[in-house]
C-alpha cells in the first residue's frame, strides 16, 4: 500500500475542506505553532481506527470535531478520508490479509467481511463522527465496521502496536519504559 | 511463541546496533536481555555509548544522545516490521546541526522502501522533502494547507 | 496557612495571566481552582487560549503552544517567588520563531531584576545574552569551556 | 545574592578544573549535543544540596563523579564550588535567613551555625564527594553539615520546591501534573 491523499472536513482545527497530495516520497509538513500540522498526522491515526481520545490528547473523541472559534460555530461532524493504491494485489478475508505484509499469521475470520484491491488499484477508507456520538467507518465507499479498519490495516504493519507514526514529544518514550515494556513493544512486533 | 521472539529481538538487534552507528558516526548502541537464561520473560535494557565515551546508564545521556538513540531503536523495529508509511512529528526538535544532517541522511536512505512524512521547523530537515506542506492559520483558529517555497 | 496559599495563588495567577498574553501576544490564560469552596483542598486547573482560539482543555494545545504556557506559568511562580538567579534548559526547543522572539523578549525585561542562564540550540535566544559561552568536546567524554563568536 | 563564579572538577563529564564566570546579566551557554552544558546545570543543582540521583540523571548519586573514557582513568572525587556575592548585607542564623527574601518565617533555630556576608562580600560554597561514598560540604572554606547549605538557601528562594532550575525536557511538566500537584507547587511558593 502507498498513501495518495488525505481528506479531512471538521476534524480538530481543519474546518474546513483539505486535501493534501502525498504522492511523494518525501513529504515535509511546515507551518507556525499550533497552526494545525500534529492535527494533520492526528487525522491519520484516527481514521486508522484510534480509539484512545487521550492518544489524540482529547479527553474525549468528541474533541476531535472542529469546536468552533469566535467567529466560527462549532461544526457538527468531523470526517476524514485516506485514499492509498496497492503496490501488489492485496486482498482481506479470513486470515488471508494482505499481500504484502505476508507474516505468516491465520487471523480469525472476520464475519464475511471481504475486499479485494488489485495492484494499482484504489483503496478509500473513510471515518466519520457526529456531536451525537454516532460513528460511520467506509471502505471503498461501503459502510464497515470499526474492526473491518482495523483488521484491514492489521495485515499491512498498521496494527496495534505499530511503529508507524512517531507523535509530538514521544520519541523517547521507549528509552524512559521499563525494561518489561519495552519488551511488549519488541513482542508487538514479532 | 519463544521463537518468534527471539528471531524478532535478535533482527532489530542488529537494525539498531547498525542505525546507532550510522546516527551516531560511531560509537555503539545495543539491546540487552536483563535475565538472558529467560528470554521468554525478560525484560529489556538498552545500553548506548557514543563515540569516544564510556558506557553507561542512558539515562545520563545528554537530550538530544537520547532523542538520537531513541530514534536509531525506533527505525530499527520499523524496518523489521515496515509499514506503507511512516510519521514522524518534531522527532528532530532536541538535534543539533550535526546529528540532523545524519538523521535527514538514514531517513532519505529509508525512503528508497518506504513514505515518509515529517513534521519539522527544522531547515535542514525540509531539505530531504521532495513535496512540501506549509500550514498556516491566517484565520484564528482555523488551518489551511498553502505551498510552500524554501529560500 | 489559608491566607498565605490564597495570596500566592492570586499573586501568582495575575503574574500568570500577564505574561501568557505578553509571550502569545493575546489570548488569555489563568490557574482555576478545581473546587472554589474549599480552596484549602481544592487542585489546579489550567484552561488557556490562545488568541482568537477557543477555550479548550489544555491538552489539546499544540506542542509550541503548551511550552509557552507552561513558560508564562513558570515565570510567574518565579516572579512571586524569585530567586537570586533562573536556569533555563531549553525551554525553547519547541518554539517557533515568532515566540522565541516574544519569549527572548520577556527574560531580556524579567533580567532586570534577575540572572539568567540560559542553555540554548538557538541562535535568536542568544542574540539576548550579554555573555556566550561555549562548551565542546575536543577531547570525547572531556567537556571544556571554548570563548565563542556569535556570527 | 548574585552569582558571580562557578567552578567545578571530576563532575560528570568535566574532568579538568574548569572555571565559569556569570558577571553579566544574562549568560548563554551554547554548544553541539552531549558536550556538557546540562552538566553545568547539574552541578549547580547539586553544590546547593540536591540529595536526589535521579534528579541529576543518574541512578546513584556516585554518578556524578567523573567515569573515565577510553583515554582517561576514573576520579576519585567531584569537586563543585559556586562563588556569590551579597547584594545586600545576608546572614543567616536561628531564623534569622536573608535579608533579600525576608518572607518573615522564623525558621528553627540551626545548631549553632552562624554565617554573615555584608554587601558587596563574597559567599562560597561547596560541595565534595568521593568515591567511597564520603560526601563535604564547605561555605567560606569551613566545614559544614549538608543541611546548613540546604537551610542557607532556602532564604533566598533556592529551597525545596525552588523554580529556578528549569531541566531539560521538564518545563511542560507542570501542565501534565495531576491538579493537586500543582496545587502544591503554588503551596511551595507561598
Ligand atoms: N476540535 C478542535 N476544534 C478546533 N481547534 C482545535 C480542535 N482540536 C485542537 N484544536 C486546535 O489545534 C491547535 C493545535 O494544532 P497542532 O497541534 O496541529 O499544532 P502544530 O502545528 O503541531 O504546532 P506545534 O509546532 O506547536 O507542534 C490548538 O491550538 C488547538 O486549540
Ligand atoms: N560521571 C560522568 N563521567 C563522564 N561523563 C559523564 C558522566 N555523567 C554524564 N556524562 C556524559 O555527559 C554527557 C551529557 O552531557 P550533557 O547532558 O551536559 O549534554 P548537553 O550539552 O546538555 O547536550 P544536549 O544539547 O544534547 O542536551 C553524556 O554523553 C554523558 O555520557
Ligand atoms: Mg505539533
Ligand atoms: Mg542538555
Amino acid at each position: 500500500l502507498k498513501l495518495e491523499k488525505l481528506e479531512l472536513r471538521g476534524f480538530k482545527s481543519f474546518c474546513e475542506h483539505t486535501e493534501l497530495d502525498f504522492t511523494e516520497t518525501i513529504t515535509a509538513i511546515v507551518g507556525p505553532n499550533g497552526c494545525g500540522k500534529s492535527n494533520l498526522a492526528d487525522s491519520i491515526t484516527w481514521v486508522l481506527g484510534e480509539q484512545s481520545a487521550r492518544l489524540l490528547r482529547g479527553s474525549k473523541m468528541e474533541d476531535v470535531i472542529f469546536q468552533g472559534t469566535h467567529h466560527r460555530p462549532p461544526i457538527g461532524v468531523a470526517e476524514v478520508t485516506l485514499t492509498l493504491v496497492a503496490r501488489q494485489d492485496f486482498s482481506t478475508n479470513n486470515g488471508h490479509r494482505g499481500g504484502e505484509q505476508a507474516d505468516g499469521a491465520i487471523g480469525e475470520p472476520t464475519s464475511g467481511f471481504e475486499l479485494t484491491v488489485a495492484a494499482g488499484e484504489r483503496l478509500t477508507v473513510g471515518r466519520r463522527l457526529y456531536r451525537s456520538g454516532e460513528s460511520e467507518y467506509l471502505l471503498n465507499g461501503r459502510r464497515v465496521r470499526l474492526r473491518d479498519i482495523q483488521d484491514l490495516f492489521a495485515g499491512t504493519g498498521l496494527g496495534p502496536g505499530h511503529y508507524a507514526i512517531i507523535g509530538q514529544g514521544h520519541v523517547e518514550e521507549i528509552l524512559t519504559a521499563k525494561p518489561y515494556e519495552r519488551r511488549s513493544v519488541i513482542e508487538d512486533a514479532a | 511463541s519463544r521463537q518468534r521472539f527471539v528471531e524478532a529481538f535478535q533482527a532489530i538487534n542488529r537494525y539498531f546496533m547498525e542505525t546507532f552507528q550510522e546516527l551516531f558516526g560511531g560509537g555503539q548502541g545495543q539491546m540487552v536481555l536483563v535475565d538472558e537464561a529467560n528470554p521468554l520473560e525478560s525484560g529489556i535494557e538498552i545500553i548506548a555509548q557514543p563515540p569516544g565515551k564510556r558506557l553507561q546508564n542512558i539515562m545520563l545521556l545528554s537530550g538530544g544522545e537520547k532523542s538520537l538513540t531513541a530514534i536509531a531503536l525506533l527505525l530499527a523495529i520499523f524496518r523489521y516490521r515496515p509499514s506503507p508509511f511512516c510519521i514522524l512529528d518534531e522527532v528532530d526538535s532536541q538535534l543539533d546541526d550535526v546529528n540532523i544532517k545524519r538523521f535527514s541522511e538514514k531517513i532519505k536512505e529509508m525512503s528508497q522502501r518506504t513514505q515518509f512524512i515529517i513534521i519539522t521547523h527544522n531547515k535542514t530537515t525540509m531539505q530531504i522533502a521532495d513535496a512540501l506542506h506549509g500550514v498556516t492559520m491566517e484565520e484564528p483558529g482555523i488551518s489551511k494547507l498553502v505551498s510552500v517555497r524554501l529560500k
